[in-house]
């Protein structure tokens, strides 16, 4: 089973990137508690926002190609991917230490684990946003990124795919690269309406242009557990597809949202614990614990 | 000076709809402690996910045209647009009410002013995101709403547009139809790099596409007033553009979200109140209170 996954809910700000990223560091790094092996992981920013490259404290303008370059690239032949594209782990793990320096000023020390080896990163920017308008006259447009990716897919474990809020250009073409689909869903009210919409969406790539992609999961995120609507959010998804709702339901959590802020997933920024800074960090490990689970049941 | 405002940030679940809907229903029903007289409103929903209309409790079996059949028409002559494509403000008013009772099974009494006068709804559903791509080879695809209201333009004191959370056709099309754009921006730090991406998109349609096109304000939402990333992201913001954020920060409260669950916005739902039910309902009333004192000004 190779694992391409797409994390896609067109319903906006439902945690996708923060999903994608948690997930795809938490898979990279691995964890003897959690019973996760360390994977040789590539995450893809295919949402022109470049959320992804945020969450690491990669400075844009550093960056020298993006996933709208791959897109649009006409010359046909093999890419040099790996080293032209891809951002990789030392790259990676410099960001994050400068971007904690930069937000912790008074602290001497970086803490000594603050940094991943086995995880690459395709960032993205706003000329992205061009992609959808220029391909959507070329053939072949819904699987560009898939041939992309033909060349290098057998040198990683898991290619996790973020997406953005639509289902454009980009987001098929996510969803014709990827085998599985992965869905954060907000337990909140109109969050109900976009999860019909999207369930019919995937049946119609598979139908149409990827017969390969199947739902791996559903992920119920920012849930408050003395809301009545965020628990009849999860009851309605619940019933909706009941094997593939994650049982590691994701809180709303202040340090979660803080540590985009200070430039690296919760996963490593935080130690996980039952309460305080280390309670989102530890939901999010049950959650990487639980797909690796479910990769092994296949 | 016509008031067509596109509510826009292409950054997912700022609370777009959220603030579309309440501004709109404010607007329409006025209020003397407020300051704010009654209008005629018309609510254009231009994201395929159509929350506008759930958010009135307006169900989507029973809507007849949508935004959809009003971008994609070709027949040219002047469309009935009142009678056959808005959901009037009776039909509004019954729904809600109806919405209330389903929600509140044992109370027997359906609140008497929940009720609304002034307010026209042109709803959307799924098909329009099909509407990208067939408007994508024609000619002036991006005024196709612009051209559509021409004929009713004059009937509205104001018109206000929802849009998806991307910088797409839809949402071009919205701000060629509109002259002032109003930006919420929830108070977190992806958002933060949203805002500049949405900037520099206004100037480039300014310049190519919409001359009059101008930023009326930008509402902060979700704040939490004890969070640093919180209070971090709104003086950020603030000092990027500090004439058009609006004084009133709307704050993150679990009544204005509950609101769509109810099925009638916040601000007719819940009377204002400091605090409790009432206080989402007060901070989008003195921002209501506040874009007329700016319509006022001009
Ligand atoms: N568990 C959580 N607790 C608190 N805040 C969270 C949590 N998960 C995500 N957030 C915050 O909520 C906001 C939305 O999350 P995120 O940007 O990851 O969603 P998204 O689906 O990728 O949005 P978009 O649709 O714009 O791509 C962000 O500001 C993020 O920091
Ligand atoms: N002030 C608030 N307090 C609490 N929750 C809120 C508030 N405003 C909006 N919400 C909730 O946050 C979520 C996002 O808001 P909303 O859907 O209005 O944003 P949006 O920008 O329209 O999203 P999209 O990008 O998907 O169109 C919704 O579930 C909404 O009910
Ligand atoms: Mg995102
Ligand atoms: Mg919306």
């Amino acid at each position: 089973y190779k694992m391409v996954v797409a994390v896609a809910n067109q319903k906006g700000g439902c945690a996708k990137t923060t999903t994608a990223v948690n997930l795809a560091t938490a898979l990279a790094k691995g964890s003897k508690k959690f019973k996760v092996p360390p994977a040789k992981v590539l995450l893809i920013d295919l949402d022109p926002q470049g959320n992804c490259a945020t969450s690491f404290g990669v400075e844009k303008k550093k960056i020298k190609k993006t996933a709208y370059d791959l897109l649009v690239n006409d010359s046909g032949e093999d890419l040099p991917l790996m080293e032209e594209y891809l951002i990789s782990p030392e790259q990676i793990t410099d960001s994050m230490r400068k971007a904690w320096s930069k937000r912790n000023e008074n602290s001497k020390r970086i803490p000594e684990d603050l940094g991943i080896e086995n995880l690459w990163l395709l960032p993205s920017d706003i000329h992205l946003s061009g992609a959808e308008i220029e391909l959507s006259h070329r053939i072949g447009r819904e699987t560009r990124l898939r041939e992309a990716l033909a060349p290098i897919i057998d040198q990683f474990d898991h290619i996790i795919i973020d997406t953005p809020p639509s289902l454009g250009l980009l987001s098929i073409n996510a969803l014709c690269a990827a085998n599985w689909v992965f869905i954060p869903v907000q337990a909140e009210y109109y969050a109900l309406e976009g999860f019909s919409m999207l369930m019919n969406s995937v049946k119609m790539i598979q139908k149409r242009i990827n017969r390969n992609l199947k739902i791996f999961g559903v992920a119920m995120t920012m849930v408050d557990m003395r809301s009545k609507l965020s628990l009849h959010v999860c009851n309605e998804v619940q019933s909706k597809i009941p094997r593939k709702v994650f049982k590691t339901p994701i809180r709303r959590l202040a340090k979660v949202a803080e540590a985009a802020w200070t430039g690296a997933p919760t996963v490593i920024l935080n130690k996980p614990s039952n309460s305080g800074a280390g309670a989102g960090s530890k939901e999010y490990w049950s959650l990487t614990k639980e797909y690796h689970e479910r990769v092994q049941e296949m």
